[in-house]
């Protein structure tokens, strides 16, 4: 349905918006290095089924890999800019302090606690929704303490809240047409556009609001 | 009991 693939390309806009910047400027101001090692973890995690060969599309298949690849890619740059700008990459990582073991841990637990089978691949999957839920909060922390956003980092989260934004119609229509409702996606989905309207909130009072920004 | 439903969203 047109919600899924809206919201498909949205996600997939988000992660080729901070790509194509990083590489062309070389600046990783304002990213958050531990929000994109989540992401890593999360797609790793729950695209597991690829080794399992049972593809259920090539579009499917195709958006898989493009996120495993692309998220890892986001890293290698990132670590490209410590040798380039020893100075703009120490700053990141003292601006980066969220603490993620209080949020590998919890959504191990929950993993454990709410799945459908006890298998190896429906634990890790179950992981990855939980993880990705929470996986901006470092992002939203960084971005809270500083009261300033790079365009670069706005329009990343702005392309990601919409991604999460558009897979609700998208449940609901489901829920209709098939009669399909998969709990712990809404659920934890909802979570996570929970937690984007309060970067939403953020960005209105302390970017809009503040001084010194520009809007883009 | 929830029924497990395929995996088919990215």
């Amino acid at each position: 349905n047109i919600f899924r693939i809206l919201g498909d390309l949205s996600h997939l806009a988000s992660i080729v918006i901070l790509l194509r910047t990083v590489q062309k400027t070389r600046q990783v101001d304002g990213i958050s290095l531990k929000t994109q090692l989540l992401y890593v973890l999360v797609f790793c995690t729950r695209y597991l089924d690829l080794l399992t060969f049972r593809w259920k599309s090539v579009y499917n298949t195709l958006m898989k890999m493009v996120f495993i690849g692309a998220s890892v890619r986001v890293i290698q740059l990132i670590q490209e800019c410590k040798t380039r700008n020893a100075v703009a990459y120490k700053d990141m990582m003292a601006r980066d302090t969220f603490q993620i073991k209080y949020l590998v841990g919890p959504c191990a637990i929950l993993a454990l606690v709410f799945n459908y089978k006890f298998t190896v691949l429906e634990l890790c999957w179950s992981f990855s929704l939980w993880l990705e839920s929470v996986a901006i909060l470092p992002q939203l922390f960084m971005l809270s303490r500083s009261g300033k956003a790079g365009t670069l980092t706005t329009h990343y989260i702005f392309a990601l809240g919409l991604y999460r934004a558009l897979y609700i119609p998208n449940w609901i229509w489901r829920y209709y047409t098939e009669g399909r409702l998969e709990k712990l996606s809404v659920f934890t989905g909802l979570l996570q556009t929970a937690l984007y309207s309060d970067f939403f909130y953020i960005y209105y009072k302390k970017v809009i609001k503040g001084a010194g920004f520009e809007l883009p | 009991t929830s029924t497990q439903l395929e995996h088919d969203e990215l």
